[in-house]
């Protein structure tokens, strides 16, 4: 059963279809409008811009990266959508005031070490994990 | 980041403002682990060459920073093993004693272990210290046992708890790797206590022999080549942060 949602606006763009039309295998659903598909992109955290090199030994920074982009039916390969995501886009076709569409997020996360002094001048070195997106998917 | 559509070019962008920024560093150090930034102290210019502790924890990193892609991997590092916290310990407090042809002659390593976090699990622990080649002890074998003082007695010897056994050539030179893991145990029954480390070397005849003379390196040495600790941890898992 669906719950009706709670504090949702609607979404006022052009791309939804209507709740009692499929798409069809000409509609651009799939990056309709120039939207890209959900993909992972660049972030940078950089310790030297923080001004944190007086502590930081390395790295300097490192590649964080997000994810960002639409997450509609149908859901590409290259989207890493869970079973559960291609149903929910599906269903939020039918009932878009319903049901939101997947979201775009990482479902593949690494670590990244930092080695640094701490206040006593000691070095410390720590594996810092789920700190880099590997890859992004449809959840 | 969102999925809505990106402002038109030469829309006034938003800057952080001083509070904000303090507010984003203060959470970014969160997801380090740090309850604040660290202030170390700046060494003086005379001396800022490369020391031992750094140089080492710089290869450690290099090791680690290549298995960080892929969490499954082996460790390519036999030392790292499976820890994610390697801390080196460069403050301490070193004791001679050289008394005397009958006392035996042991050198003591005292290492302040407040900045030991809680609830990490010690997978290993090394105590590295320098060895040169010593000119007086030609040709002999000696043997380099390590223990740690449990506790101290005005009337009488410390108690000692054993640690590790070496044995080398007097005119070996290196980095010598004392296994110190067993010692671990009693840190978190002592945390308020410093760590003492003890050093004796004695020829395979079971002469007592001044570490200083056997070519060990004290804090006296170069900066390069001072003796340090090392712990390897295996962290617990983090509680959950408090929210915001």
């Amino acid at each position: 059963a669906l719950r009706p949602l709670k504090r949702r606006q609607p979404k006022r763009t052009n791309e939804l279809p209507q709740p009692n039309k499929l798409p069809g295998i000409f509609d651009a659903v799939h990056g309709s409008n120039g939207r890209q598909v959900c993909r992972r992109h660049e972030l940078y955290v950089s310790f030297r811009d923080l001004g944190w090199l007086d502590w930081v030994i390395a790295p300097q920074g490192y590649s964080a990266y997000y994810c960002e982009g639409e997450c509609s039916f149908p859901l590409d390969s290259c989207m890493n959508a869970t079973n559960h995501a291609i149903l929910q886009s599906l269903v939020h076709l039918m009932k878009p005031d319903a049901v939101p569409k997947a979201c775009c997020a990482p479902t593949k996360l690494s670590a990244t070490s930092v080695l640094y002094y701490d206040s006593s001048n000691n070095v410390i070195l720590r594996k810092h994990r789920n700190m880099v997106v590997k890859a992004c998917g449809c959840h | 980041g969102g999925p809505g559509p990106r402002p038109p070019p030469g829309c006034p962008q938003r800057r952080l403002g001083a509070r904000e920024r303090r507010d984003m560093q203060r959470e970014i150090l969160a997801v380090l682990g740090l309850p604040g930034r660290p202030r170390p102290r700046a060494p003086p210019a005379a001396s800022r060459l490369p020391a031992s502790a750094p140089l080492f924890m710089l290869d450690l990193y290099r090791a680690m920073a290549s298995d960080d892609d892929d969490d499954d991997a082996g460790p390519p590092e036999r030392r790292l093993g499976r820890a994610d916290l390697v801390m080196s310990f460069v403050n301490m407090v070193e004791r001679d004693h050289v008394l005397g042809r009958q006392e035996p002659h042991w050198k003591e390593f005292l290492f302040d272990l407040t900045q030991i976090p809680a609830g990490e699990a010690v997978t290993a622990a090394e105590f590295r210290i320098y060895k040169e080649p010593s000119t007086q002890l030609v040709n002999r074998t000696l043997h380099v046992s390590t223990f740690q003082v449990v506790q101290e007695h005005s009337n009488r010897e410390s108690d000692l708890f054993f640690l590790d056994l070496q044995t080398l050539q007097a005119g070996d030179e290196g980095w010598l790797v004392l296994d110190v893991t067993a010692a671990s145990d009693r840190w978190l029954l002592s945390r308020h206590k410093d760590l003492g480390l003890r050093l004796y070397v004695e020829t395979e005849d079971g002469l007592s022999v001044d570490p200083g003379r056997a070519g060990l390196l004290g804090q006296r040495a170069p900066r390069s080549r001072r003796p340090f600790m090392v712990t390897f941890f295996r962290a617990s898992p983090s509680p959950g942060r408090a929210p915001r």
